[in-house]
């Protein structure tokens, strides 16, 4: 299986959202 | 990267490749803000912001990846291994065998030698607050408590004292928390005198932690408080843990943190990870009153093969604004997940490959370098003040791109070994 692993995690903001199936990205929203 | 456009390259100075020696942030432990989310610090194990920094054993100037990373990048590769056959059915019946025989499978979970961030999170009446390891690649929370049966490893904060508490309680064996232990550690759970639930936790590192199933308070801030939450009070433990009291389980399996914690923030979390091993980032739960205006998001998928994983639909990488040519079946057939404890993205060897000769490319201007352990495009950046990096986004479902901070493109030992921080699997299939 392929990963994204938590370098690639850095300076963006990961949302989960188990109740809706969705997970996003926000970059710029970490600082 | 003299071929590419401004807006398509990373311009970073070599002086940032290098771990910085001291804390830029606050250490503060606990963030307590009325009318806002509950949130904590997350800080990295081995990093300078981290209590347990100094007790490590390390020099208050160096990171945990300057001191051994051929070690470090072992230990990823061990958990990546141990993910791999935790999602593999042949190992899956393997391991149903292995645990009717009542032998420990070797490598049944995931390797908690690189799930290198903490955060500090409250336990029992009063709260006792401590630093654990946050991990969205497994399930059960678990922590150390006394009396330490039959062994605890030395941790920073103190070992949590059941009789300490009064919102301390035993599961017995026949609850349905008992009986879900099996899926949340991949072993079934045993009872014990008075009946107790005893669970047992084995990673591919062969760490493990064996104890009680208990219920108790837990405090994610003073305001914050989950009553009766089910987690695993460690009677005999050992491993690659560090300093750390235990683990949260950020999972999706019935035992964890967020299902456990369903009602109150409905399965929503969110995390900014510290960008380096000296400086913090946050965990927050619940759903935020604002959402960023850059955010954008693709479908979560649930994948039999390991029910537990955040499984995504990663459909194409661009290097330098340049979509590489990989078939979406190289992807789909083997499948994504998102990972905290994971710290280099691994790829179908077929992207992998495609990824590294565009990369390669666009750095035909660097010198190479030797290989690092799994990292094989690597460069020797002496000499240069600034280089041009080329982007690399990955795209997902729904128009979804990551797009990789220059911060997490290379990871480097020294300024003449700094390597492209991807990793190909095996196999396009594993």
């Amino acid at each position: 299986v392929g990963i994204i692993g938590n370098t690639q995690q850095q300076k963006l903001e990961v949302i989960y959202d188990v109740g809706q199936n969705k997970l996003g990205f926000a970059p710029g929203s970490c600082a | 990267a003299g071929e590419l456009n401004h807006d398509d390259v990373h311009v970073i100075k070599t002086s940032s490749l290098l771990p910085a020696t001291t804390c830029s942030s606050s250490t503060s432990t606990i963030k307590d803000l009325k009318n806002k989310q509950p949130s904590l610090n997350i800080v990295h194990r081995h990093g300078t912001c981290s209590s347990m920094f100094v007790h490590e054993g390390q020099k208050k100037t160096k990171s945990s990846t300057e001191l051994d990373p051929k070690e470090f990048l072992k230990h990823d590769q061990m958990r990546v291994e141990a993910l791999h056959f935790k999602l593999s059915k042949k190992s899956a019946n393997a391991q149903e065998q292995s645990t009717k025989a009542t032998a420990l499978p070797v490598q049944s979970g995931s390797s908690l030698g690189t799930a290198n961030y903490v955060v500090r999170v409250g336990f029992g009446t009063p709260a006792k607050y401590m630093s654990v390891i946050f991990d969205t690649g497994s399930d059960l929370t678990w922590i150390q408590c006394k009396p330490c049966v039959r062994f605890c490893y030395l941790q920073q904060d103190a070992i949590f004292n059941p009789s300490e508490s009064t919102s301390y309680s035993n599961i017995i064996c026949n609850t349905t928390e008992c009986s879900q232990a099996k899926s949340a550690t991949g072993i079934s759970p045993s009872c014990g005198n008075s009946s107790s639930c005893i669970y047992g936790i084995q990673y591919g590192d062969q760490s493990f932690s064996v104890g009680y199933l208990v219920r108790e308070t837990l405090s994610i801030t003073s305001t914050d408080v989950i009553n009766e939450f089910t987690f695993g009070c460690g009677q005999n433990n050992r491993g690659l843990f560090g300093l750390a009291a235990g683990l949260l389980g950020l999972g999706r399996d019935k035992l964890s943190f967020v299902s456990q914690t369903y009602k109150k923030y409905g399965g929503r979390f969110s995390y900014c990870l510290p960008s380096t091993s000296s400086s913090t980032g946050h965990l927050t739960f619940g759903a935020q009153k604002r959402l960023p205006s850059s955010v954008k998001f693709t479908p979560m998928v649930k994948d039999s093969r390991g029910p537990s994983f955040y499984f995504l639909n990663l459909i194409a990488i661009t290097v330098g604004g340049q979509k590489l040519a990989i078939s979406p079946s190289v992807f789909a057939s083997s499948g994504t997940i998102i990972d905290s404890g994971t710290v280099i993205s691994r790829l179908p060897r077929t992207a992998y490959t495609s990824l590294q000769s565009a990369f390669q490319k666009s750095m035909s201007s660097y010198p190479s370098a030797k290989p690092l352990s799994i990292l094989d495009t690597c460069f020797n950046l002496a000499g240069y003040k600034e280089v041009r990096i080329p982007k690399i986004s990955l795209l997902f479902k729904g128009g979804v791109a990551l797009d990789v901070d220059s911060s997490g493109l290379l990871f480097a030992t020294s300024i003449q070994q700094v390597c492209l921080a991807f990793a190909a699997n095996q196999d396009d299939k594993d």
